[in-house]
């Protein structure tokens, strides 16, 4: 063997650690099954090559799907945008907001958050710095009722993307799930293939909770895409590696700070690097 | 659920009684070690949490009325529970003025813990001010003027100041107010910002602040050690605030939270509304953790 350990216990415990401490915690005794066998058919031969291994791996399951955003064929592009409480789903769609006018595209917001203290107000700030329009209710009101309003407004303003915010919910919240649920319908019923993208922010900073998050919202609403945030800080968001593996959605963005500035496309490998550290 | 996974473990032994030894709950500490980890208690903790229960469990006697699994579960429960800390830290009240700081990462749940808190304390007859020292995010301050308006508090706002000095004239203008708890909110920040870090290090040198208050997001995975870290390391926080926990989180981040910063779990949030606050109960939590 050209150097380096053997798959022993020991080495197996320091690969646990790696796994375990960037969050892929529900995926590691796959991923170390996979590990293993490659090494008895002497695809690995040394730990070093453990590592080489694995980034192909892990990048390889995370590629694959469109990291584009899925266009209308014509009229208004709908992104629908949910996830739970502070995933950053209000501050995503600042930032897509920018991707999208960079691109040579018109924007409309819809501010679908009708509950939270000063949800409206904060989506508004964003809409005025960007300049683009903004369709709202009141608080309080119905959030299926200002995604109606916004589809009405995107369709005969001809804009290009119209971005849903929705308000953060947990996934066990049953009436919560079912009212995000309702605003799909609508907006599916207003435009025929629409919401063409549906987003789940995630924050970086969650454990494996988020592939429960993953599992549930995207029953309800048909999640297409991740938006991982916060990966600006010290967590490395592994849990996308079990939810690649568990529920198949791909990530689109990453969000990397809080002006519209910080969003990025997701490239796998460069990921996955950081992810093994 | 780790009770049956450690009654399956253990099955074998039921029968012979005798002493819990170093191999045969090796097994036993395995499935103790793969619940915490599923709980998203950080790595490391879990590791050094198990190396204890197994210095507690070898040579225990495994009582007759009860099964080795069910005794080792006894073990890692009260263990947990001990680690999760005295039942009730109250927050720290002055018969005067008290002053309470909210820190924290960006989305964790201060801005409405800051209102849960202010109505809490009110109920115990104090009168709160909310302070709102979070310039940077659109509408933070107008959230906290809005949380204010339906608890019926004053709110200090301030145009064009930096927090340090917001925090300080929302302090000293508390008594003309007749409030007697100043509650400061504070802007998420990340651990790494040093800059930000700095900030709330000069806020805590302008102002006697008496409870500095990290509010942690019970989700958190594994990085929930170097958040905690940081922030206990540059502001010496006096208490945790773990949010969130209405949802289905094993919330293993408590028990990381607890084991690098040594402070107090105060309160957990369990909702939205603002009457949604609880006083943390240990036990609890390490039942949650343990599945
Ligand atoms: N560092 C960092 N902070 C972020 C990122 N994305 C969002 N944030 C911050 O996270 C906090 C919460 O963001 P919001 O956009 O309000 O989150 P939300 O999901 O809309 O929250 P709710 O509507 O209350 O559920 C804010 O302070 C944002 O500035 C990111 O990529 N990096
Ligand atoms: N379900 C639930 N949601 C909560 C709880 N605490 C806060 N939230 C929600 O979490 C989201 C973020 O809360 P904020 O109070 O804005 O968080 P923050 O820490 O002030 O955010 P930044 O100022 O941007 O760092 C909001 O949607 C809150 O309603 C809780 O205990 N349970
Ligand atoms: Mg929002
Ligand atoms: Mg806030």
């Amino acid at each position: 063997f050209s150097g380096g350990r053997q798959l022993d216990d020991d080495f197996i415990e320091d690969l646990e650690e790696v796994l375990y401490s960037s969050d892929m915690g529900a995926t590691a005794v796959k991923i170390i099954e996979r590990v293993q066998k490659a090494y008895k058919k002497r695809e690995i031969e040394s730990t070093e090559q453990v590592f080489e291994f694995l980034k192909k791996d892990l990048a390889e399951r995370l590629s694959g799907g469109d990291t584009s955003l899925r266009r209308a064929a014509s009229g208004p592009t709908v992104v629908l945008v949910a996830g739970v409480n502070g995933s950053g789903k209000t501050t995503s769609i600042a930032k897509l907001t920018k991707h999208f006018k960079e691109q040579g595209l018109s924007v409309l917001l819809a501010a679908g958050d009708t509950f939270r203290a000063a949800a409206v107000e904060q989506l508004t700030i964003w809409a005025d710095r960007l300049d683009v329009p903004i369709v709202k209710g009141e608080t309080g009101s119905d959030p299926a009722a200002v995604a109606y309003d916004a589809v009405e407004a995107a369709l005969a303003r001809q804009v290009d993307i119209l971005l849903v915010d929705t308000a953060g919910r947990l996934h066990t919240q049953k009436n919560l799930m079912t009212e995000l649920e309702k605003i799909r319908n609508v907006l599916s019923k207003k435009i025929a293939d629409a919401p063409h993208e549906v987003l789940l922010v995630l924050d970086a900073t969650t454990g494996q909770n988020a592939v429960q998050q993953a599992k549930l919202f995207s029953e309800t609403i048909q999640v297409t895409g991740l938006v991982l945030s916060k990966l600006d800080g010290t967590a490395k968001g592994g849990a996308v590696i079990s939810i690649r593996d568990q529920v198949d959605i791909p990530v689109k963005f990453i969000g990397v700070g809080e002006q519209p500035d910080d969003l990025e496309v997701f490239e796998p490998a460069p990921f996955v690097d950081a992810l093994l550290e | 659920s780790i009770s049956k996974s450690l009654d399956s473990v253990f099955s074998r032994f039921r029968k012979k009684g005798g002493v819990l030894t170093e191999e045969n709950i090796q097994e036993g500490l395995r499935e103790i070690r793969q619940a915490l980890l599923e709980a998203d208690v950080n790595f490391k903790v879990a590791k050094g949490f198990v190396k204890s229960i197994q210095e507690q469990a070898v040579g225990a006697e495994v009582l007759k009325s009860v099964s080795p699994g069910q005794q080792l579960i006894k073990i890692v429960h009260d263990e947990l529970a001990v680690l999760m800390g005295e039942k009730a830290a109250p927050i720290q009240l002055n018969p005067g003025l008290t002053v309470i700081m909210m820190v924290g990462l960006q989305g964790s749940g201060k801005t409405t813990t800051c209102g849960k808190l202010a109505k809490l304390l009110s109920k115990q007859g104090r009168k709160p001010l909310l302070v709102a020292a979070d310039i940077q995010r659109p509408a933070a301050i107008e959230q906290l003027r809005v949380l204010g308006k339906q608890l019926e508090m004053p709110v200090y706002t301030e145009e064009g100041g930096r927090p340090p000095d917001i925090c300080q004239n929302g302090v000293r203008q508390a008594s003309s107010q007749g409030c007697d708890v100043v509650i400061l909110d504070t802007a998420g920040r990340l651990h790494i910002d040093d800059a930000l870090m700095q900030e709330l290090e000069t806020v805590r040198k302008k102002v006697a602040v008496d409870e500095i208050l990290l509010v942690c997001d019970a989700m958190t995975g594994q990085d929930a050690v170097n958040s905690a870290k940081e922030f206990n390391q540059r502001l010496e926080v006096s208490g945790v605030i773990l949010t969130k926990l209405d949802g289905d989180t094993r919330g293993g981040a408590a028990l990381s939270i607890r084991q690098v910063t040594g402070k107090p779990i105060k309160f957990v949030g369990v909702g939205e509304k603002l009457d949604k606050l609880e006083v943390f109960h240990p036990d609890r939590m390490a039942d949650r953790i343990l599945g």
